[in-house]
This record gives structure tokens, C-alpha cells and sequence, in this order.
């Protein structure tokens, strides 16, 4: 059976918030590591993938591998009975046919419990390659978002293209072109602001603006997020869930190529 | 501006 509690529910309401717009049903596949989640959106541009690893839970437990399948507009329905700060406690037999969820406020004067009915999802699992990618940004997750929203308003596409002199975003579209270019940055006073650019060589990559305004749903998740490029590959934009490493919430963009 | 890959030119099934 699998028991995961988490401290606060916030981040899983938050990872579901992000997510939902791009997937609808997706396996929660838990086992003694931790729970972890792989999806493409319907037109198969983009790829979503989540891992919690087991400390990331007081306790955890899970003795069989088991695939939660969800309905993500039905785990939304329940986790908004949950407040941020609640403690949420998942749980599930080794064949489930339904999620328990356990919300409990902090002060432990009010218990809510759902059970939320699970589907059968066939889900294709893709290997993903380990990548030495060209270049690495990290940055505010809310810079990220407004350079993309901003962006948007002018075109469908942007440029992304890192060379020694920065980290340059450019868009052209009918009313105009624009372009925000970043440079190493850093903020002694307040870590959170800093701008890190590694490059091992230069990059040029298109990519669609509107799945990149849909990963900064995730940007209330983390203060900062990594962006990973190499040319020809695809695009890494990845929040991290808590302060142990390896919990993340990755998302992968096809690039747009030729014209 | 380009014509929009899938991922799955990239990711192998695995």
C-alpha cells in the first residue's frame, strides 16, 4: 500500500494548477523512491514530468509499484477543499480503484477526507536522455514568466539564443519585433535575483511562446527556475518542488526547426 | 517561423 504525507499541500495543489492546462489524465506512478509522474500534452510537443522523492514525505511508505491514474480536473475539484498549509496525506491500496486524500490544518482542529475515483491510463513512457546541455540560465521563475508573457503579446514564437554576450529572447509578428536580452547577474543582498549563465557553446533554438507561458504556471512553485539548452534538442525548463534535490517539476518543449 | 518537432522525434519509448 502506498502512505505519503506531505507537509504541506501546497506543493501538490500547486503542481496539479501547472499542469493541468496541458494534460488531462495522467498516471501517478509511486513506488519505494518516491512519486513521480510522466505525460505529453495531446499534440505531443511538449513533455511533462514530476518527481517527489520519498524524503520529500513524513512518512512515506510504498511497498508495490502503483499507478495512480487521474483525472487532473477531478484532482483539482478535491485538492481546492485543501488549504496551502494543510498536512496532506495520501493514500492507496496496491490495486486501487481509489485515492484517499487526508487534508489536516496545521493546528490539527479540522480532518477532511476524499476519495477520488482512479482511471486505467495506458501511457506511453519515453526515455529520456541524459544531456550535457550547451547552455544553462537560472534565474527568478518570475522574470521568466514576464519576458514570456510580454513576448506573446507580439508573436507565437521566440528565439532563444545564448552566446558569450548573454542570453537573448527575441520575437518578431505583424505589429512589430522585440527582444530581452539577460546577462550574469548577481545579487549579493538577495541570492533569489541572481541570473547564473553557464555556456559551453553558443545556441540558437526556436520555440512555441504559448507552451512556455503555460510551464510559468509553475513559477508560484519555486523563486528561481533552470533553463537548459543545447541546439537541436529539446528545451528544459525545470522548477524544483523542495529544498531536497531531485523533486522537480520538468518541463520539455520540442524546438521549432527550418522553415 | 519554423516547423513546430514533436517530442517524440527526440525521446525514445521506452
Amino acid at each position: 500500500m502506498l502512505e505519503a504525507r506531505l507537509d504541506q499541500a501546497e506543493i501538490l495543489k500547486k503542481v496539479v494548477d501547472a499542469i493541468k492546462d496541458l494534460v488531462q489524465d495522467c498516471n501517478f506512478d509511486c513506488n519505494d523512491s518516491g512519486i513521480a509522474l510522466q505525460a505529453m500534452d495531446n499534440s505531443h510537443v511538449a513533455l511533462v514530468s514530476m518527481n517527489l522523492q520519498a524524503d520529500s514525505f513524513a512518512p512515506y511508505r510504498c511497498d508495490r509499484n502503483i499507478a495512480l491514474g487521474v483525472n487532473l480536473t477531478s484532482l483539482t475539484k478535491v485538492l481546492r477543499a485543501a488549504q496551502n498549509t494543510d498536512i496532506l496525506t495520501l493514500r492507496a491500496l496496491d490495486a486501487p480503484d481509489s485515492l484517499n486524500l487526508v487534508f489536516e490544518s496545521q493546528d490539527k482542529d479540522r480532518i477532511s477526507e476524499y476519495d477520488l475515483k482512479l482511471m486505467d491510463i495506458d501511457q506511453e513512457h519515453l526515455g529520456i536522455p541524459e544531456t550535457e546541455y550547451a547552455a544553462t540560465i537560472k534565474m527568478p521563475s518570475v522574470e521568466f514568466r514576464r519576458i514570456c508573457t510580454d513576448l506573446m503579446a507580439l508573436s507565437e514564437s521566440v528565439t532563444i539564443e545564448a552566446s558569450k554576450d548573454g542570453i537573448k529572447f527575441t520575437c518578431s509578428g505583424d505589429i512589430g519585433n522585440g527582444s530581452v536580452t539577460l546577462r550574469q547577474h548577481t545579487n549579493v543582498e538577495n541570492e533569489k535575483e541572481n541570473i547564473e549563465i553557464e555556456l559551453s557553446e553558443p545556441v540558437a533554438l526556436t520555440f512555441s511562446l504559448k507552451y512556455l507561458v503555460n510551464f510559468c504556471k509553475a513559477a508560484g512553485l519555486s523563486n528561481t527556475v533552470t533553463i537548459c539548452l543545447s541546439n537541436e534538442v529539446p528545451l528544459l525548463v525545470s522548477y524544483a518542488l523542495t529544498s531536497k534535490a531531485g523533486s522537480n517539476l520538468r518541463f520539455y518543449l520540442a524546438p521549432k526547426i527550418g522553415d | 517561423t519554423g516547423k513546430q518537432q514533436s517530442i517524440l522525434g527526440f525521446f525514445s519509448k521506452a
